[in-house]
């Protein structure tokens, strides 16, 4: 997967970090300081959609299955998608006052691809 | 990427090329966030929970470690923690401190609200109310085992009738955290969706050897009395796995 750096507009993640201080939330979230709101991003030309490795997702399995029958939808256009999730643990204070631990998959996009 | 102005925008799919404006996207991750955690909104916070309260109780949780960043490392069989991207349950753990509305000198009512709202799905697979015995400084005197017996009873919201849920006979030799098993108890709770979960402590033989239940009481805020609910997702009671 490639990192979004500005010089490159191929399908890439881009970094986005909400610091829940900023955005008034650190009095009910105790656990992380924040979110990697990370999202996807950018082109997929036709060589990149489906490559093996590069972004083996449940969609690109289903898009080559179209194409080996003849069928070609969406016709060359593929979707920059996130292929790699990960799990977030959250700590907050619930209207009870309560401490609730709570983990949360795929909350953060690792790795973005073409499918 | 932006188009140049001579050149046509390319025909790309929803996701690709165009960038929400950072305050349209602030607010929908602000929504995401809320939608994953099963929260209409955030949390009315309006006074503090008393951090010796709260640090206590974190101290005693087993979970896996959490990163800075929130993602969870999980222990492995060999020991070693990894971090854990494919866990595939969301697993919540709730701790609920007690409040208390009745005290005598050998029982004591203690409360919890444990709402599931929001969390209607919730599975309670492990539940445990902690409770702090204190040996007194003069309570030497009968030998270094100290045997007394903890009784929990669990109370109906809408009638008196009580009945026993924990029968516990504790061997003390120094002041020290305990805990007592109430699965059952708050899962039936969480199924009939009550928000009240209201226990009776009992402790004989403590007067006798000078022990004393710490229940709800302000300088001793690091001892309070909690309990933790470990849940997991309903429906992935009874998943069948094909791989």
């Amino acid at each position: 997967g490639l990192e979004c750096d500005g010089r490159t507009s191929l399908c890439c993640r881009q970094q986005f970090y909400i610091d829940f201080r900023l955005i008034g939330w650190n009095d009910w979230i105790i656990a992380p300081s924040g979110y990697y709101g990370n999202y996807c991003e950018g082109s997929c030309p036709a060589y990149l959609a489906g490559v093996p490795g590069s972004a083996s997702s449940f969609h690109t399995a289903v898009v080559n299955q179209y194409r080996m029958r003849g069928l070609n939808p969406g016709a060359v256009n593929s979707c920059c998608i996130p292929t790699k999730l990960s799990t977030m643990s959250m700590l907050y204070f619930d209207d009870e006052y309560n401490i609730v631990k709570r983990d949360v998959p795929n909350m953060i996009v690792e790795e973005c691809g073409c499918a | 990427s932006p188009a140049r102005p001579t050149e046509q925008p390319q025909d790309t799919c929803s996701s690709c090329g165009s960038r929400a404006p950072e305050r349209d996207f602030l607010e929908a991750v602000k929504r995401h966030i809320l939608s994953r955690l099963q929260l209409r909104q955030r949390p009315n916070i309006t006074h503090a929970v008393p951090k010796a309260a709260m640090v206590t109780a974190l101290r005693k949780l087993h979970a896996g470690k959490v990163r800075e960043d929130g993602r969870v490392e999980i222990p492995s069989l060999d020991g070693h923690a990894t971090p854990g991207p494919d866990l595939q349950e969301q697993s919540s753990e709730i701790i609920s401190f007690a409040e208390t509305d009745d005290l005598t000198a050998s029982r004591v009512r203690l409360a919890f609200m444990i709402s599931n709202e929001g969390n209607q799905n919730l599975f309670v697979f492990q539940a445990n109310l902690w409770l702090y015995l204190k040996l007194l400084p003069y309570s030497s005197g009968k030998g270094s085992r100290r045997k007394v017996r903890v009784k929990v009873h669990f109370q109906e919201p809408d009638n008196s009738s009580r009945w026993n849920l924990v029968d516990k006979k504790v061997d003390l030799k120094r002041s020290a955290w305990h805990t007592f098993p109430l699965t059952a108890a708050v899962r039936e709770l969480f199924e009939k969706r009550e928000r009240r979960l209201n226990l009776e402590v009992q402790c004989e033989g403590c007067e006798d050897y000078a022990v004393v239940p710490v229940y709800v009481e302000p300088g001793e805020e690091s001892h309070r009395p909690f309990l933790v609910v470990r849940a997991r997702q309903a429906d992935n009671r009874h998943r069948i796995r094909k791989r």
